[in-house]
């Protein structure tokens, strides 16, 4: 259960850091 | 064709997967056009959070627990995970000095790819516990073939029952559909040569009790039915080791 959490969070975390990437070069386009 | 083994990895891990897509089509426009990318220190800072907490927890886990494949598997995606990580603040430092900087996109895909690949490689660890408890009912069969009398069955009984729990469960959990019908199909077999092994092992120890005739053939039919469920089992491990990137090689 406690990895299944960390590795959700690990998810969430890395999905917002493509998010950033993503959407930063989005604005730029 | 689904890319993650069971449903809840995917549901973990398939919204993280399509966003590294894009990110892979972005840069390789970026490549071509020169887009920036910004500071991603804070973002990164939280994936090495979430990272850290990762191996702390794994790394009780693997301290604590009896499972064989789990203490083998668990560390070697720890250090996929950490590596990546280490990547993901290279592109950071990297970006933040060059927004503009080729190498530090490909850290950036490469170090978020890993994480993934890593986290999919620590959940799949998990999957295991099925196979444990297939394998401890194939020692109880083992056992139960050695034994010339009929009590062993009662714990291979209970052994069974919480197999077919686990497999009826797991079935359901998994996203390929070809899987789920092997193991429901090996399973339906298993259930339906129990009464018929029961009914082997009665003979057999009827007959050897008695100095009766036909204990040959008895142990001969004995025999046969253990080997037919034993096969069986096998099946159901095989399949429920099998992952998606298996499958070519099976295939």
């Amino acid at each position: 259960e406690q990895i299944l959490e960390a590795a959700k969070s690990i998810a969430a975390a890395t999905s917002a850091l493509v998010k950033s990437a993503s959407a930063a070069q989005r604005e730029l386009v | 064709m689904p890319v993650f083994h069971t449903k809840t990895i995917e549901s973990i891990l398939e919204p993280v997967a399509q966003q590294i897509s894009h990110l892979v089509i972005m840069h390789e426009e970026g490549e071509v056009d020169g887009k920036a990318i910004p500071d991603l220190t804070v973002p990164v800072a939280a994936v090495q959070a979430a990272v850290s907490n990762l191996v702390r927890v794994g790394k009780e886990t693997v301290q604590t627990t009896e499972d064989q494949v789990m203490k083998r598997d668990m560390p070697p995606a720890f250090i996929k995970v950490e590596n990546s990580c280490s990547k993901l603040v290279q592109a950071a430092q990297m970006l933040k000095a060059d927004p503009y900087s080729v190498p530090a996109r490909d850290y950036l895909i490469d170090g978020s790819r890993g994480i993934l690949s890593g986290t999919s490689d620590l959940l799949l660890t998990f999957d295991e516990a099925e196979v444990q408890t297939c394998l401890c009912v194939q020692g109880q069969l083992h056992f139960l073939e050695q034994a010339n009398e009929f009590s062993p069955f009662f714990s291979l009984s209970s052994g069974m029952t919480k197999m077919s729990k686990m497999i009826e469960e797991r079935q359901q959990e998994l996203t390929h559909q070809e899987h789920r019908q092997m193991l429901i199909s090996s399973m339906n077999t298993v259930k339906e040569l129990l009464p018929v092994l029961i009914s082997a092992i009665k003979i057999f120890v009827t007959t050897k009790s008695s100095h009766g005739a036909g204990v040959e053939e008895a142990e001969r039919n004995r025999r046969f039915t253990f080997e037919k469920m034993s096969a069986e089992i096998n099946e159901i491990i095989r399949v429920l080791q099998l992952t998606t990137w298996d499958e070519d090689a099976w295939a």
